[in-house]
């Protein structure tokens, strides 16, 4: 699989959507 | 027919290279065989990896004696309402949890041994509507429950003794939550799928619900097994209990999908399929540990895939006593343990 198909990727992704989503 | 007479001898072939009998352990008391797993149990500082052996009434513990013999330690009598499974709890010892109830989990108690009163006891840990239940790491348990109006995810933590006061509420997400799946590589991370074909990803320590991600209608009533994180894309071991034969992918038993939490998105990474002549309706029941699934097949054979491969690597036929009706993994892996409805549990070592 390619980036451009599952779209930006981040090492990150956990603590980047424990900040987003509402507590 | 080249491929008719090929058949047979490759299936042989898988059977003898990767699965050895080990033993064979036989509750004489039992003819409702429902669940089978392993514990670490310690005794007069001696930790041993034991079997247990669940049937509708009763939970029974073996220890090893000796090669290929398994000596009783002790049975759990329940009461009226029937075991459905054991609930395998990570990194514990001296500790069993099960799930009793009729058509789905009513109750869920907690096996163990107090050394206070030198004595074998059970536990209640939890009561309702339970959909899904998984033993997680740090003696800690998470379930769904369904009341007319709400649903409810809740994670607790065991003591010795039974349910700890400290838990944790999960936001629920709107559709019925049908298994869990650890992720590996991110503490504090939970997955679980949905009766509606999503995958939900959950933050343990804070509750939230971070990201629904949809699966796809291609294969209904996906479960999730395994989750691991890897170069930010979530990895989801996924089984398709009564997915329907396509042309592009065989018919898979097994699939490893690649979801970026990020954008939602996901694309197929491997399908395990079921081996030849085993076509039609898929299997009973399953288990993942590491890269290596199990199930047993309608035909009553067990089969084993290596995930990262996408291929069947064993099949186990039916024994002379009769179809296989449990597959489950041992604690250490390379250990496979199969049941028969009559309550004999053989033991295989899978290379």
């Amino acid at each position: 699989c390619s980036e451009s198909d599952l779209g930006p990727i981040s090492l990150n992704w956990f603590e980047e959507l424990s900040s987003e989503a509402p507590p | 027919n080249e491929a008719e007479q090929l058949t047979p001898l490759l299936l042989d072939d898988l059977t003898d290279e990767n699965l050895q009998f080990v033993s064979k352990l036989k509750d004489s008391s039992s003819s409702c065989a429902v669940d089978v797993s392993t514990v670490w149990w310690e005794a007069a500082g001696r930790r041993e990896l034991c079997v247990v052996t669940a049937c509708e009434i009763s939970v029974s513990l073996w220890k090893p004696l000796a090669p290929d013999h398994w000596g009783r330690v002790y049975t759990w009598q329940l009461g009226e309402i029937p075991v459905i499974q054991i609930i395998p709890l990570p990194d514990t010892c001296n500790l069993i949890c099960i799930a009793l109830g009729n058509l789905e989990i009513g109750e869920i108690r907690l096996l163990l041994y107090s050394s206070a009163n030198d004595s074998f006891k059970q536990s209640l840990v939890k009561t309702g509507n339970i959909k899904a239940v998984l033993g997680l790491k740090d003696r800690r348990l998470v379930s769904s429950s369904r009341t007319m109006q709400e649903q409810q995810v809740e994670v607790v933590s065991l003591s010795e003794t039974g349910r700890s006061k400290d838990g944790q509420t999960l936001m629920p997400p709107e559709e019925t939550v049908l298994a869990f799946a650890e992720v590996e590589g991110v503490r504090d991370a939970l997955v679980g799928t949905t009766a509606v074909n999503s995958v939900v990803v959950w933050n343990l320590k804070t509750g939230q619900l971070l990201k629904k991600m949809h699966v796809g209608y291609s294969y209904p009533a996906s479960i999730c097994h395994r989750a691991y994180s890897d170069s930010g894309l979530l990895f989801v071991v996924l089984s398709h209990p009564h997915a329907k034969e396509s042309e592009s992918c065989g018919n898979p038993a097994f699939r490893v999908i690649a979801f970026n939490p990020k954008t939602a998105r996901s694309t197929g990474v491997m399908f395990s399929s079921l081996p030849p002549g085993h076509a039609g309706r898929q299997y009973l029941e399953g288990e993942v540990k590491d890269a290596s699934a199990a199930a047993v097949l309608t035909s009553g054979a067990i089969a084993v895939w290596d995930l990262l491969l996408g291929q069947c690597t064993a099949l186990l036929p039916p024994g002379p006593s009769g179809s296989w009706s449990l597959v489950r993994w041992c604690v250490t892996s390379a250990r496979l343990l199969a049941g028969q409805t009559d309550g004999s549990v053989y033991v295989y070592r899978y290379s």
